[in-house]
């Protein structure tokens, strides 16, 4: 499992 | 971009929409938590920020400046345009209290979007029935992105704890909330009053 962000989220 | 994030942001829109044409229509924010607003408010402008650095997508710059413009209209109503109708004697949640937990536990940064009308409830006991909708739309919003997150954990292999927790939070002061709207406005007379 990798961590990402969700930048493109709102 | 999947359908649960899709319908999440469209819900959050149809939220925003209705708690202004309330106000707008009726003249009165009676009921509405201006507090609350000027927390969204501030959550949006901090959270948004990147609107500035980084582009994303066209969708995602023009929700994020609709969410933010929308949020300061919302608040100018509240407390310039018909600050007589304002209750700010029911609006009386301490935000100090808030911002204890959420010190506590920062890396929940989301955590202010609890909204403050959920509390005006149990303090009033009662909501006008415009008012619990828009409340759905934003708890429909909050739990559609849970489906967004498991469809993302499946389909792109990636997952962001600290959405994810903060989400869960926020959607978890819904729970309670999505149990009185259906068992009382949809089903009862549209009022929503606690026992």
């Amino acid at each position: 499992l990798q961590s990402a962000t969700y930048k493109d989220e709102l | 971009m999947n359908i649960f994030r899709l319908s999440g942001d469209l819900c959050h829109l149809v939220a925003i929409i209705i708690l202004f044409l309330k106000i707008w229509k009726s003249k009165s924010c009676a009921g509405i938590s201006g507090k609350s607003q000027v927390l969204f408010a501030v959550v949006f402008t901090t959270r948004y920020l990147d609107l500035f650095t980084s582009f994303i997508s066209i969708y995602n710059t023009v929700m994020k400046v609709v969410y933010l413009a929308s949020a300061y209209a919302t608040v100018s109503l509240i407390y310039l345009r018909f600050r007589s109708t304002f209750d700010s004697e029911s609006d009386s949640f301490r935000v100090e209290f808030l911002l204890v937990p959420v010190a506590g536990l920062s890396f929940l940064e989301n955590y202010a979007f609890t909204p403050l009308e959920l509390f005006m409830i149990t303090k009033t006991g009662e909501a006008a029935s415009i008012t619990t909708h828009y409340l759905f739309f934003l708890g429909l919003y909050r739990a559609l992105y849970l489906g967004n997150w498991l469809w993302r954990y499946h389909v792109e292999e990636f997952f962001d704890q600290i959405a994810v927790v903060s989400g869960v939070v926020q959607t978890i002061f819904y729970c309670d909330f999505f149990y009185l709207y259906f068992t009382r406005v949809i089903r009862g007379s549209g009022k929503m009053s606690l026992p």
